[in-house]
């Protein structure tokens, strides 16, 4: 199973570290500073203190043995920067780093990260397309012809099973799961029956979805 | 059309304000660093230079006939959750607000946000997914429960129908749409056949995608 290392625990950082870490992989984490390595300590498998621009300190860590490495530093681009060009000397596989923008962006490309991230600037853009969208409680544009919304059930169709709904060939839609207080059924089966105040989240077609969310 | 207002203009803030501009919405872009309006000044309907935690600033901008207002102040959490309650005080009709992380986020609910945002959370999870499985082409957690994923088909899975893979049966997730060369298959039947290169949009709790993903 492959190795990661993650570098800078800041919002974006500590979410990779943490989520890699879930999903059964070993991470090493670093950060120079010591309270978020301190925060961090049983959060994966490995969190250390050290400063990534240092070339000794990624020699110590055995830097070169992991498969993929990404730089999460933020606000410094420099130390972001000097930190991505050390581990492309080093000879780590595959580089991911961060960019606080696209000028920043295109000089990791040419210094050797494998792959450039713009966390904020890309959920700004999907944030503002469902501002856009929708008046309900979520829209994520899965392509651009498929849409996952979230809908309180329409009055419509409370009391019916999801069979007899027939949403499927009305709408080409398709429900993914019913949350109901705190529980979410998931997949629910075509004989759930609808209640008042379900929340389905339905997936489909862009046209299907949005005569969905117009039903009263 | 609606009228937005953005207040904050980090990478986040100005990636909605800069968005919704593209997309042809009226925008009020604000922030209390002169640069950065400055910056800002060419990029979007109006930008003006203010505290958004002062009332009377935010009634001299008449913020109240507003849509929607997209809180996308960062690090000044205390700023953040002021703004947020002024807005909610207000009247404002729908209120984003960017957390800085859960507990920030639980807070902002309960004083008025009608939705609640973490760019950098949830990119980080998009990531570690992509970068856990190179069949990964997107990935997006749809509560903490549930995650849409687009992968490449796994070998194992190409000449079965999907009645024969029996997805649903074995890890619980549900193929929504089938993208094959430049059409999208949604949703797609029983005995649609999974070819070589088709990319499946599957939905299902989180522990079945991840099995899914891992497939060679
Ligand atoms: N040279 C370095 N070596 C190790 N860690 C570093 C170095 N420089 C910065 N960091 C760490 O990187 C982390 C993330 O950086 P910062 O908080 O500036 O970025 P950010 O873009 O605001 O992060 P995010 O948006 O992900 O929260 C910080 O915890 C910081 O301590
Ligand atoms: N009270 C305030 N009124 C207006 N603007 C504010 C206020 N407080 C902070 N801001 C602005 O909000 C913007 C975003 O805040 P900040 O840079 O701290 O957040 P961030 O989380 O690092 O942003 P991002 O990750 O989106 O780049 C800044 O440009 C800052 O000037």
């Amino acid at each position: 199973k492959r190795q990661f290392a993650v570098m800078g625990l800041g919002r974006f950082g500590s979410s990779v570290a943490q989520t890699l870490h879930e999903m059964g992989y070993e991470v090493l984490a670093i950060d120079q500073n010591e309270e978020r390595v301190q925060d961090f300590s049983d959060k994966v498998t490995h969190v250390v203190e050290a400063d990534t621009t240092d070339e000794d300190s990624l020699q110590a860590l055995g830097i070169r043995n992991f498969d993929v490495v990404v730089v999460a530093i933020g606000q410094n681009i420099q130390a972001n920067m000097l930190t991505t060009l050390q581990l492309k000397e080093m000879g780590v596989p595959y580089i991911v780093a961060k960019a606080q923008n696209a000028l920043h962006g295109k000089m990791l490309e040419k210094i050797g990260a494998d792959r450039v991230i713009y966390p904020e600037r890309d959920m700004g853009k999907r944030v503002a397309h469902n501002l856009v969208s929708t008046n309900v409680l979520e829209y994520i544009a899965l392509s651009p012809d498929l849409s996952m919304v979230e809908v309180t059930a329409p009055k419509a169709l409370v009391g019916k099973s999801l069979l007899e709904t027939n949403l499927r060939a009305k709408y080409a839609i398709n429900v993914l799961a019913i949350k109901r207080k705190d529980e979410i059924i998931v997949p629910p089966l075509p004989t759930e029956k609808i209640m008042l105040e379900d929340i389905l989240i339905v997936v489909g077609g862009n046209e299907g979805v949005q005569r969905l969310e117009e039903l009263e």
